[in-house]
């Protein structure tokens, strides 16, 4: 039976390069390719098993993201490139609010971008909740200042925040977003209770050259990956979990409101591994 | 730095004689790694490694550089060559000419089609956008927004018309109206998404455009090949336009798609505003992508 094992047994080269058509860091990817037969220990699981599991370890989480862990009045912030999904995740996050029972506001921070409000305000009514927004062109930070102190006067739960997309190696646009964070302190000492990024699972290798840059700007609690319902695998989540490990929180699957869903290391690997 | 990490492989390496099989060995493995990290498809990077041994391999060192600047400029003019052979402009004989805008969920259409309009409005045509994204919220604003910025005329969507009427009622306002230029900015879509991919073919059915362009992010990674690949087999892509290539991404899909599907660079992004629309040049992306 061993026999048979073998001739289905996929080479490590078949492996290395199924993460590598991943999107996985190349550099990852031969690490635990030449670590994978030691892994397997003459045990009787094949190489692809125990590769899952090896994997699995790596994004493996402690405890998944609940909104009713915030405080009173809390402020959650969107940020991440141009886009990778910001505005819908935003919209996603406050209906997701509002099925748990928590009574969410939205804030219009991207005063930049045609029409970049115009579309969050046009979710609060599919979504069911309140917008704060500026005029276009006006300033990001106090939008971001107004909507949290609406938050507080209209005794919200919750504000979440869409930024503009930017490019991390724009300087002015990442002063931009640290000048949001001090107007938020402002308001509120703690405010952001939670900043997460938003990465498009369609980018290869630079997805970690944005999170580590955003991250150096303004410390990130969290990742959301968004259009895992493509081709794309995301395996750039694996050298991010290691370099900077920030929880990955959700996972977008899709361009409505439902389609957001709690980060699974299990179903992540499973569907990257087929 | 690629071409340091170069210089150390070639270091022991006087200016006589070719460039040994152990040295060209060594130093292919550091741009083998080079490229898969610039987002170049592991396939496509095989194969790279291949032709330039070849090359490599026949060549005499030259006395006057270093076997390391030597041996980039070889693997720097192979990419090269690979990214601008294809070369070609949009077609801009008929009239009017049509350009149909397509591509994945948030790779810079709405804001390249600005930009086109922009550039083609400056060349002197009378220019006419079609707002065929009737799903995303805002989307047909975003557009209207931009055309108004630059002083052309939108086509937008009625209430229950499908992509393809919009299209056949935009071809004929455009046919009696003297546009000579009109481009369709679609809604964002996979590859895999039959249904959308559908509504793209429909939409080239009535419009018969000249010009059908996939829009990509300059980041994306090794999905770039099966995306051009589909959408070049089902409708049939005539050009492509790398966006925003301000950020830091190395580039490495643009030679994929490239090497594989052949469809020619015409333009690239490099930045938001309706200015920030630039030529395209092979030589500065492919040193770009061997970083
Ligand atoms: N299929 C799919 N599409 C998504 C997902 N998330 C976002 N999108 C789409 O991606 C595109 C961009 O989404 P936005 O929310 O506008 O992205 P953004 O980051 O706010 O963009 P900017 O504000 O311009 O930087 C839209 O077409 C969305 O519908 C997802 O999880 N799956
Ligand atoms: N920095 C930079 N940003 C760009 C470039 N091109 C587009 N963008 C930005 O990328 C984001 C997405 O651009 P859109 O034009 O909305 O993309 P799209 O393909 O139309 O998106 P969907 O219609 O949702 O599929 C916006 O924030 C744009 O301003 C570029 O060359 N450089
Ligand atoms: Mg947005
Ligand atoms: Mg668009």
């Amino acid at each position: 039976f061993s026999r048979d094992k073998d001739l289905d047994e996929a080479t490590l080269e078949e492996l290395e390069e199924e993460l590598l058509a991943a999107d996985v860091a190349p550099r990852l990817a031969a690490e635990v390719i030449a670590a994978l037969d030691k892994a397997r220990r003459g045990g009787n699981r094949s190489r692809r098993d125990v590769l899952k599991q090896v994997l699995i370890d790596q994004l493996a989480q402690t405890t998944p993201f609940t909104f009713s862990q915030l405080p009173p009045n809390a402020c959650l912030l969107i940020v991440g490139v141009n886009g990778s999904g910001k505005t819908t995740t935003t919209a996603k996050l406050a209906h997701l609010a509002l099925e748990e029972g928590i009574d969410p506001l939205m804030g219009a921070a991207d005063t930049f971008r045609a029409a970049g409000s115009d579309q969050l305000r046009i979710w609060a009514e599919m979504v069911g909740c309140e917008v704060v927004a500026g005029k276009q062109g006006s300033d990001a930070a106090a939008v971001a200042y107004d909507a949290l102190d609406a938050c507080i006067a209209r005794n919200r739960d919750l504000v979440v925040i869409d930024t503009a997309g930017r490019m991390h190696n724009k300087a002015p646009l990442m002063d931009e977003l640290k000048k949001i964070v001090r107007s938020l302190n402002k308001r509120v000492p703690e405010a952001p209770q939670e900043t997460w990024i938003v990465l498009d699972a369609t980018i290869g290798q630079n997805a970690l050259m944005q999170a580590r840059f955003f991250n150096e700007t303004i410390p990130l609690t969290g990742i959301v990956i968004t259009k895992l319902d493509g081709s794309s695998k995301a395996g750039c989540l694996f050298s991010i979990k290691k370099e900077l490990d920030v929880p990955i929180v959700f996972t977008g699957l899709g361009e409505r409101k439902e389609d957001l869903v709690p980060f699974e290391a299990e179903a992540f690997v499973d569907g990257l591994l087929g | 730095h690629l071409s340091n990490s170069l210089q150390k492989t070639f270091k022991n390496l006087r200016g006589y004689g070719k460039l040994s099989e152990k040295n060209v060995t060594d130093a292919l493995r550091e741009i083998r790694l080079a490229l898969l990290e610039a987002d170049v498809h592991f396939q496509v990077v095989k194969d790279f490694i291949r032709q330039v041994k070849e090359k490599a391999l026949g060549q005499e060192v030259l006395a006057s550089v270093s076997p390391g600047q030597q041996f980039t400029k070889c693997v720097q003019d192979e990419l090269t060559e690979l990214l601008g052979r294809d070369h070609k402009a949009f077609d801009l004989s008929a009239n009017p000419t049509m350009i149909m805008m397509l591509g994945l969920h948030g790779a810079g259409k709405t804001t390249t089609t600005g930009k086109l309009a922009a550039k083609f409005s400056r060349a002197g045509r009378k220019v006419l956008l079609v707002a065929c994204d009737i799903r995303r919220p805002a989307a047909v604003e975003q557009l209207n927004v931009l055309a108004g910025q630059v002083g052309v005329d939108v086509v937008n969507p009625n209430p229950g018309e499908s992509v393809p009427e919009l299209g056949m009622r935009a071809r004929d306002r455009a046919m009696t109206q003297g546009y000579n230029l009109v481009i369709f900015d679609t809604g964002g879509r996979f590859q895999v998404d039959d249904e959308l991919v559908r509504e793209l073919e429909e939409l080239r059915d009535m419009v018969n455009p000249q010009n059908t362009v996939l829009v990509v992010d300059a980041a994306m990674g090794q999905e770039s090949v099966n995306v051009a690949q589909t959408f070049h087999e089902r409708v049939n892509l005539t050009g492509l336009i790398l966006t925003k290539l301000d950020g830091d991404a190395r580039g490495g899909a643009a030679l994929s798609i490239q090497s594989v599907v052949g469809v020619p660079i015409h333009l690239v992004g490099v930045g938001e505003k309706t200015e920030d629309l630039e030529d395209f040049h092979p030589d500065r992306l492919a040193s770009r992508i061997l970083g």
